[in-house]
């Protein structure tokens, strides 16, 4: 794990997150049912919560979907290529390719569009550097930079909890069994396991 | 675009998606050498250094292999735990045209990814370290 210089995170007074969807983005509930697992893998292992809000304005997170040149200096680019990109505490910014052929629910690894990308395991990875962890060289970790196409990985790894556990501690109720490093991978190119 | 269950969609209903992911092109530059010329290599600098191994952005990168391309390839080969060696081979090209983050692995020339030690807090006067 690493953190960003400086080592930010959200302050004591600010450990009860809420997040919102842009509205112009439209999301249906099943798509911000996705999220909302994502961010359960985190409070599973830290003394941090969060709450949906409809309120997108307010939100201490604001998840967003964009296409091309979105006005922060960090353009998308197409299908595949960069998926998403985040900001470190407390910025709150999380923003998705909106080009991106986005699965939300199903076995990623059996889909027949190469292009597929899971939602689920990218949203996951974002909220990690939200809330202050930079990129990984640990494989199996959910910040490791890089995922394949039709690829499933939702479960943070040791390297992830440990890092993030330095910043914010423990949950209360977090008794290490939630501590898995399984990754389901179907590789697009090379049939790598 | 969301695909809800896309397992239970028939192939023939999904769309048509030939088109090249981004990077794809940088596998061309498998086997180029250090001192060599070739068409589209600023491109692959400019990936670099929007990642982080690049420290500053000139508007228009050279096509040449030099000196500043072999460090940043062998620190990103050093992230990735591939053979450190500076060059385009084909493990290394592989993991470039992956999909990603767009966060930089190297924020403000710090890398710290695969330093073999995190460090982590200032505590009591003394400097911690974590190991992986």
């Amino acid at each position: 794990y690493t953190f960003f210089p400086g080592t930010p995170i959200w302050p004591a007074n600010r450990r009860d997150l809420t997040y919102g969807f842009l509205p112009a983005n439209g999301l249906t509930d099943e798509v911000k049912a996705v999220f909302t697992r994502a961010f359960e893998k985190w409070s599973a292992v830290t003394p941090l919560t969060f709450t949906q809000t409809d309120s997108f304005s307010s939100a201490d997170i604001k998840i967003a979907f964009y296409s091309g040149d979105h006005g922060d200096g960090e353009p998308f680019d197409g299908v595949l290529g960069t998926l998403a990109h985040a900001f470190s505490p407390t910025n709150g910014r999380f923003h998705l390719d909106q080009d991106e052929n986005w699965v939300v629910s199903g076995d990623v690894t059996r889909s027949d569009l190469p292009s597929s990308v899971d939602l689920e395991s990218v949203a996951v990875h974002e909220i990690g550097h939200l809330l202050g962890l930079g990129h990984s060289s640990v494989e199996d970790a959910i910040m490791y930079p890089t995922i394949s196409a039709r690829t499933k990985k939702v479960e943070l790894a040791t390297d992830d909890i440990e890092g993030i556990q330095l910043l914010y501690g423990s949950n209360p109720n977090y008794n290490g069994s939630t501590t898995t490093s399984n990754t389901q991978e179907r590789e697009t190119n090379d049939g790598e396991a | 675009r969301f695909f809800p269950n896309i397992t239970a969609i028939p192939p023939w209903h999904l769309p048509n998606t030939t088109s090249i992911a981004p990077w794809d092109a940088f596998t061309k530059f498998a086997g180029c050498q250090s001192g060599e010329v070739r068409d589209g290599l600023s491109k692959l600098k400019q990936y670099f250094s929007n990642f982080g191994y690049i420290p500053n952005s000139p508007s228009n990168f050279s096509d040449k292999f030099d000196d500043e391309l072999e460090k940043a390839l062998k620190t990103y080969q050093q992230n990735f735990n591939l053979n450190v060696t500076g060059q385009l081979d084909d493990k290394t090209l592989q993991q470039i045209v992956r999909p990603r983050c767009g966060n930089a692995d190297i924020v403000n020339g710090t890398n710290s990814m695969n330093s073999g030690k995190s460090s982590s807090f200032h505590t009591t006067g003394h400097f911690h370290t974590t190991a992986h």
